[in-house]
């Protein structure tokens, strides 16, 4: 959560600029620079500004759909459609990178090599790793194990990508999940307390009773 | 305000040593407030000596009845897994430690003593009251703190008691009722329930505003790390070295037993018979006490494991 | 609020903490031990 709170500041200013930019040409600009800013890996603010659907229909329509790119797609996307999409400048092609690497890291727990390699155009694995350990795990976005001999990324935590609107219901159903199962523990917990408590109660009557017997017993016996 | 109680006011300090207070009333210290650092010192310390007993001296100052404790320091002592004192080097050490302090501006006195009691509870063993009575009487004000290591790890919060004893032959108006402790057989001899000679004190904590905000910081850390802990795992030699100071135990009983059946064509002793049940009662409720902790362990185990793996995507 | 948003989806992400085969043996294995503990203990009792 510390990535949110560090890159809230950056949305701000972005958001701020897309709603008073009046020319169409000023709003590619800021879009080329928010898809180049180093601490910036949220889009969906920037996205919904209003302003920014006057780019609709003109000769920076693409730009709009590069924003889109970065706040729900990943590397591969770009590729299939890189005809229709602006020329990347480097510190693009890093950002799309680590955006994929949290988007594939939405999926599995356990990243292999081969896949990231793939996927993020990497030819070594020297090189997949020096991404991993100086753009992905010091930028905060990720945390994780290198595992080197399983040839595989494990992650611990990665910073959540703009939510697709249809991933919405997804994330309804799990909480709900999550909420039911918390409940039912609950119960579950309360029930043996009520057991507990009962047992210990006949644990004593029980114990009573014995002790009388052996009172009696002993009162017999004199 | 809250890092008032940091300041030391040596005047108000001096004219306290003076009057001694203390003196007229044994129970005149009732309460103790020790520092997020001084606890946290302590608690580190009694961690690292494992099994082994470890011990150490505190700083502070004094406010009315209460004992401030603002810092402890280690001691350089061997301990051993029942017994820790300070020898000749480690009286050396404190002469230098505190000069080196007073030098170095900071004006706390040493205020007292902490000592590990590695699984086995807070309480005074009978070393414990004639050291702390030895102290009272040529360093006063003087308090006495014992931490448990191994349970602070299972009960998940410190397990801390700080006593003071009272003066020789002195003795207490209400008998404190002394809390059943199980006691290592190698700790025996050397126990014995002492609870009539001491008294324990009340204690709280304070913490200063930069402590909160660095514990503020590792807040996230702490929280995953006390998730992620088991009671299980982190107290497996705690728990073997229980189990097989049971089995001493029930040895012992067995012996004993055998002697008494063997014994009782002789002189029947209804008395003998009691002592040995007593003696097993002790240890099955010294093994309830093991099983009651493990099963504690396993149910948190269980909950973590339905509440944080059993959701899936 | 999307920063929210996104920050319940890195938590929910994390679910299941722990799902390898390893732990459920290392997990299996706990239970029983502290099982066999208490059925020791019960003898004692007895």
């Amino acid at each position: 959560m510390d990535i949110e709170r560090k890159q809230a500041e950056i949305v701000d200013h972005f958001v701020k600029q897309a709603a008073v930019l009046d020319a169409e040409a000023s709003l590619a600009n800021l879009i080329a620079e928010a898809t180049s800013h180093p601490s910036l890996f949220a889009f969906s603010e920037i996205l919904s500004v209003p302003n920014l659907t006057k780019l609709e229909g003109t000769q920076f329509a693409s730009h709009l759909e590069l924003l889109r790119l970065f706040a729900y797609g990943a590397c591969s996307d770009y590729k299939s459609n890189s005809d229709r999409l602006p020329a990347l400048s480097a510190d693009q092609v890093r950002k799309l990178k680590q955006l994929t690497v949290l988007m594939l890291a939405e999926g599995n727990k356990v990243l292999p090599y081969d896949q990231l390699m793939q996927e993020l155009d990497v030819s070594n694995v020297r090189e997949l790793e020096d991404f991993l350990i100086n753009d992905c795990m010091y930028a905060g976005i990720v945390r994780g194990k290198l595992d080197q001999l399983r040839r595989c990324f494990e992650v611990q935590f990665a910073a959540g990508r703009d939510l697709r609107p249809e991933q919405l219901n997804n994330m309804i159903q799990t909480l709900e999940n999550w909420l039911g199962t918390s409940d039912n523990l609950l119960h579950t917990i309360q029930d043996k307390i009520k057991w507990a408590d009962a047992m210990s109660e006949e644990n004593k009557k029980h114990r009573k009773e014995i002790e009388e017997k052996v009172e009696d017993a002993k009162q017999s016996f004199k | 305000s809250s890092d008032g109680i940091y300041y030391y006011d040596e005047a108000a300090q001096t004219k306290f040593q003076h009057e001694k207070p203390w003196a007229h009333d044994p129970n005149y210290f009732r309460r103790v407030r020790i520092s997020a650092l001084a606890l946290l010192k302590m608690v580190v310390h009694a961690r690292s000596g494992g099994t082994i007993e470890v011990m150490g001296l505190m700083q502070g100052k004094t406010d009315g009845d209460t004992i401030v404790v603002m810092d402890a320091f280690a001691l350089p002592v061997e301990g051993t897994e029942t017994r820790v004192n300070a020898q000749a080097d480690a009286y050396e050490y404190m002469v230098d430690y505190s000069q080196a302090n007073k030098q170095a501006g900071r004006l706390e006195n040493v205020v007292g003593w902490y000592h590990s009691h590695p699984g086995y509870g807070c309480w005074l063993s009978g070393i414990d009251v004639s050291t702390q009575m030895l102290n009272q009487k040529y360093q006063e004000p003087f308090l006495a703190v014992v931490i448990d290591p191994t349970r602070t790890v299972s009960a998940g919060k410190v397990e801390i008691g700080a006593f003071r004893t009272y003066p020789e032959g002195y003795k207490p108006p209400d008998e404190p009722v002394s809390e059943y402790q199980t006691i290592p057989l190698n700790k025996i001899e050397d126990f014995g329930v002492h609870c009539k000679q001491y008294y324990s004190l009340d204690i709280t904590y304070f913490k200063s505003s930069l402590d909160s905000h660095l514990l503020d910081l590792l807040w996230n850390k702490y929280w995953v790390n006390t998730l992620s802990s088991s009671p299980l795992l982190g107290n497996r030699d705690y728990v073997a070295g229980q189990i097989s100071d049971l089995a001493e135990k029930l040895e012992q009983a067995e012996n004993q037993m055998a002697h008494t059946r063997f014994g009782s064509f002789l002189a029947p002793s209804s008395r003998k018979k009691e002592q040995e049940e007593s003696q097993l009662a002790k240890i099955t409720r010294d093994s309830a006490k093991i099983t009651v902790e493990q099963v504690h362990g396993l149910m948190s185990q269980v909950i973590k494991d339905f509440l944080f793996n059993s959701v899936r995507q | 609020d999307h920063s929210l948003l996104r920050q319940v989806s890195s938590l929910l992400r994390r679910l299941p903490a722990m799902e390898s085969e390893k732990f459920q043996d290392d997990f299996l294995m706990e239970y029983n031990d502290t099982l066999l503990m208490t059925y020791l203990a019960m003898f004692t009792n007895c």
